[in-house]
């Protein structure tokens, strides 16, 4: 999956890519504090493409502990759990289900916005591929406004920047690729060499997706992220990060 | 059935012989209509009288019958009833007689004519029938009551099946012992099936070298549509759109269920001892979260435990031994019994001892009627309605045929449920514990139906206070096609931890290429089935009307209806008559519990559509684009290659 974290205060999109394996569960979203947690699972392309086979999201758990909901979205269907009792919700309707201060409105074969009480919401797109497609498969797109108040200790791969790291872009460069230039980006006491590039925001424009231009942090958002993405492999799909 | 036997290859040449008898159904989204057609010969020397008695299910709708008798043809027309019966004194057709009586059989009844012919004539009989089918326990069930009564030189009976939303599964079951097996030839795509049963001479023959026809019995076709994929269908065609709903994976609610069983000397023997087999099924099938209470009575009112409990093993246990000991004998006080379940009911819900996201159901059981206590009918249904709160359905079996059937419809169609009768000479037990299988596993509570659109018209009921899994929840409506390319339905409901709104768009389209390429589907289905819906709810809701002139307007409705859609009901007759008119025949339904809709597991409401509610129109999250700060410094790939950034 690629992720695209815009930095308000810096008015910068950074970007990075994470290279694993299908079945690997990354975790996105860790706030103990306030009860929230986002997991991602990993789905494979049906066959490498150039020797090297794409993942995506195919899986996204939400769990949102002080509701006593868990939230299970696949690329078949939406499992909403409250308390012991659980809800199927198929991609095919246009649904709207809410119980306690949870909202989950479905838009057939679309996505999913899930809202709580507290000012708190998340997109989840849906990318349905043609089904024989010799490599592609369905797969997710998750999105989480900025304005989502967590706590302030807030973790995971995309919760760490709810806390906006200060950047400093400079010294731009033709880069090896004279179509993408290159610059250094000074974060978290590194100095990391990031191409200029696009990444794609599906939002508005499902099929196509509206070009996001970006700085690209390489070798798996080392540098940007803080430790190694392999830090963020969860066990389960309800698993909170454990920190150091 | 026929008399006399046929032609050479099937016994003695000089009696009246069985040419062709064949059966079509079509089943089109659940809307079926069936022919049966009969070929006869009067070999003999004499006159013959020749009798076409064909079963058909109680609820299903006769539209048409024909007859050729010699070379003269005789047509139905759907006549009011006292005018069809003056058309009919006016021409008494000599030695022809046409009716429709009542069943001995489950459910049924029976279309019969009886013509005499004279000797060489040929007679062709056929009649058209339509009924809807009723998901029950996770499928649908086509009978056809197969009865030649004869060998038949042509016996062809073909079932297509075309559901738009694709067959899930189709079975056809073993239903003469094994006699028939290979004959029934299945051949099933994707969203289209067709059964054929065709036996030779040879194989209807009871026994290699008899003379009688094995084919005496039910052919009975099972299938199922495709679920997983949405909640709901809603199919639109023609001006009248029809929907239907069955969401399949949502957890079963709790329920709190009161067992009321009658336990009256008339209960003695088989139907008690069938009763208490039943029931100790039924208890072992109560889930942990249940909570239930067995109430029995006679001219005394019992009960097992003064509250509900939960549905532990032990007290599941102890109620089952309660039960085995009842003794039936005494007489039958329905009032106190009914009365007392829904004071316990009232009591658990005030006191906050009921899960509030549960359903409360009371199911009666009882084979007769009241006999000490309230004996008026109409006050014991004035003292339930008056005691038993919203949140409370009534389901009542009536058992055998002293039960007065209609009283329980009406008790129960009043509160929130159905009746539903249990035939004495069938396996109680099993009907007791299909029934409750039926609404074991409740799946939604206050479903509602919704079209927003003011082009819409004509709604069925569409409100229902339960949803069971196993089942299926119809509505239908009218549109005009000029005003609405789409309908838009909302549907809204409580599972069991979750407000649902489920939203679905349909327009004609879907459905006009679809069934444009079958030419076995009817492309009347939705008006059949709209019209179906409408005139039994009409007939239930009559039964229930609170004043004359309430039951005189439904009764104007339903008549109006019957004589536009040509449908027999209960208001219409049949009127059968040659061409000169000099000769008629009156085919009229039978008194009878024309109970709504009959295998329906639902008796809902009408209600003006409600909008979305506030919380589901929460507009979702504003999408709030990524920010596109400057251009990039040079140009980057085309727009249109779908490849983001990558290592």
């Amino acid at each position: 999956p690629h992720f695209i974290v815009y930095l308000p205060k810096s008015q910068s999109n950074i970007c990075f890519n994470i290279d694993s394996e299908p079945g690997k569960i990354l975790n996105l979203v860790s706030d103990p504090e306030s009860g929230i947690l986002v997991n991602g699972q990993l789905v494979g392309a049906k066959k490498p493409n150039n020797g090297k086979l794409s993942t995506y999201f195919g899986k996204l758990g939400f769990y949102f502990q002080k509701e006593d909901t868990k939230i299970e979205i696949s690329t078949k269907d939406v499992t909403v759990s409250h308390r012991s009792r659980t809800s199927v919700l198929s991609w095919s309707d246009t649904a709207h289900v809410v119980n306690q201060s949870v909202l989950i409105s479905m838009k057939k074969e679309n996505a999913v916005t899930i809202t709580l009480d507290k000012g708190m919401s998340f997109s989840v797109l849906l990318h349905r591929v043609w089904k024989k497609h010799p490599i592609n498969v369905d797969f997710l797109g998750i999105y989480i406004p900025p304005t989502n108040n967590f706590s302030p200790e807030v973790h995971g791969l995309i919760g760490q920047f709810m806390q906006e790291p200060k950047i400093h872009i400079f010294n731009e460069r033709p880069g090896k690729d004279p179509q993408k230039p290159e610059a250094s980006m000074e974060v978290k006491g590194q100095t990391l060499t990031v191409s200029r590039g696009l990444q794609k925001d599906y939002r508005t424009d499902i099929v196509f997706g509206t070009d996001v231009p970006c700085w690209f942090v390489h070798n798996n958002g080392k540098g940007f992220i803080d430790g190694r993405y392999t830090d963020y492999f969860v066990p389960q799909l309800y698993s909170f990060l454990k920190r150091p | 059935s026929l008399s006399g036997e046929s032609e050479e290859t099937m016994g003695d040449v000089d009696q009246v012989t069985l040419y062709s008898y064949k059966v079509r159904s079509t089943i089109t989204s659940r809307t079926a209509t069936t022919i049966i057609q009969s070929k006869v010969v009067n070999h003999s020397p004499q006159p013959q009288n020749v009798v076409f008695d064909v079963q058909i299910p109680k609820g299903a709708f006769i539209t048409n019958f024909s007859m050729t008798v010699d070379g003269t043809t005789f047509r139905s027309s759907i006549r009011e009833k006292t005018v069809g019966k003056a058309l009919y004194s006016q021409a008494r057709a000599k030695g022809k007689t046409a009716g429709l009586v009542r069943s001995k059989a489950l459910d049924m009844e029976n279309f019969k004519t009886e013509v005499n012919v004279l000797p060489g004539a040929k007679v062709q009989f056929e009649l058209h029938y339509q009924e809807a089918k009723w998901r029950k326990l996770g499928s649908y069930e086509h009978r056809l009551y197969l009865q030649p009564g004869k060998l038949a030189k042509h016996l062809e009976v073909d079932v297509w099946i075309i559901e738009p939303q694709g067959i899930r599964f189709l079975h056809v079951p073993d239903t003469f012992d094994g006699h028939f097996d290979g004959v029934p030839v299945v051949s099933k795509g994707q969203q289209k099936a067709h059964v054929s049963f065709k036996p030779t001479v040879e194989q209807q023959r009871i026994c290699p070298s008899c003379l009688e026809t094995m084919v005496d019995g039910e052919l009975v076709v099972l299938y199922d549509v495709d679920r997983e994929k949405k909640a709901g269908e809603l199919e639109v065609f023609n001006g009248y759109f029809v929907h239907f709903f069955a969401p399949e994976s949502l957890d079963p609610i709790p329920k709190n269920i009161l067992f009321v069983i009658d336990v009256s000397g008339s209960m003695w023997g088989v139907k008690m001892k069938q009763t208490v087999e039943a029931m100790k099924t039924i208890l072992d099938d109560l889930r942990a979260e249940d909570q239930f209470s067995v109430i029995d009575f006679n001219h005394n009112v019992r009960n097992w435990r003064n509250d509900l409990v939960s549905a532990t093993k032990t007290q599941v246990a102890d109620a089952k031994r309660y039960i085995e000991k009842i003794q039936p004998s005494g007489g039958t006080n329905i009032n106190e019994a009914l009365l007392r379940a829904i004071f316990i009911l009232n009591e658990a819900n005030n006191l906050g001892l009921l899960d509030p996201n549960s359903v409360s159901l009371i199911i009666l059981v009882s084979d007769g009627d009241p006999t000490v206590g309230e004996l008026k009918l109409s006050k014991i249904q004035k003292n339930v309605k008056q005691s038993i709160q919203d949140n409370i359905s009534l389901f009542s079996l009536g058992m055998g045929f002293d039960v007065d059937y209609d009283f329980l419809k009406r008790l129960s169609n009043e509160n929130r449920g159905i009746a539903q009768r249990i035939y004495g000479n069938q396996d109680t037990s099993s009907q007791l514990k299909k029934f409750y299988n039926q609404v074991s596993t409740p799946l939604l509570r206050n479903v509602q139906f919704n079209y927003p659109h003011p082009s819409v018209t004509d709604v069925t009921q569409n409100s229902f206070p339960n949803y069971f899994g196993g089942s299926e929840i119809v509505v239908a409506g009218k549109f005009d096609p000029e005003k609405l390319k789409e309908i838009q339905s909302i549907i809204t409901a409580t599972s069991a931890n979750t407000e649902l709104v489920l939203e679905t768009l349909a327009q004609m389209d879907d459905l006009e290429d679809f069934l444009s390429k079958d030419k076995h589907a009817d492309p009347d289905f939705t008006r059949k089935l709209w019209a179906y819906l409408t005139i039994n709810q009409l007939l239930a809701e009559r039964s229930l009307a609170p004043t004359a002139a309430t039951k005189r307007k439904i009764t104007k409705t339903i008549l109006q209806m019957s004589l536009e859609h040509h449908i027999v009901t209960p208001l219409t007759a049949m009127v059968i008559e040659n061409e000169a008119g000099d000769e008629r025949m009156l085919a009229d339904s039978p008194p009878q519990d024309h109970s709504c809709c009959s295998g329906a597991l639902y008796y809902g409401s009408k209600v003006p559509p409600d909008p979305i509610p506030d919380w589901a129109n929460a507009s979702p999250t504003p999408v709030v684009p990524m920010p596109v700060e400057g251009r990039v410094l040079e140009s980057t790939p085309p727009p249109h290659v779908m490849r983001v950034e990558n290592d």
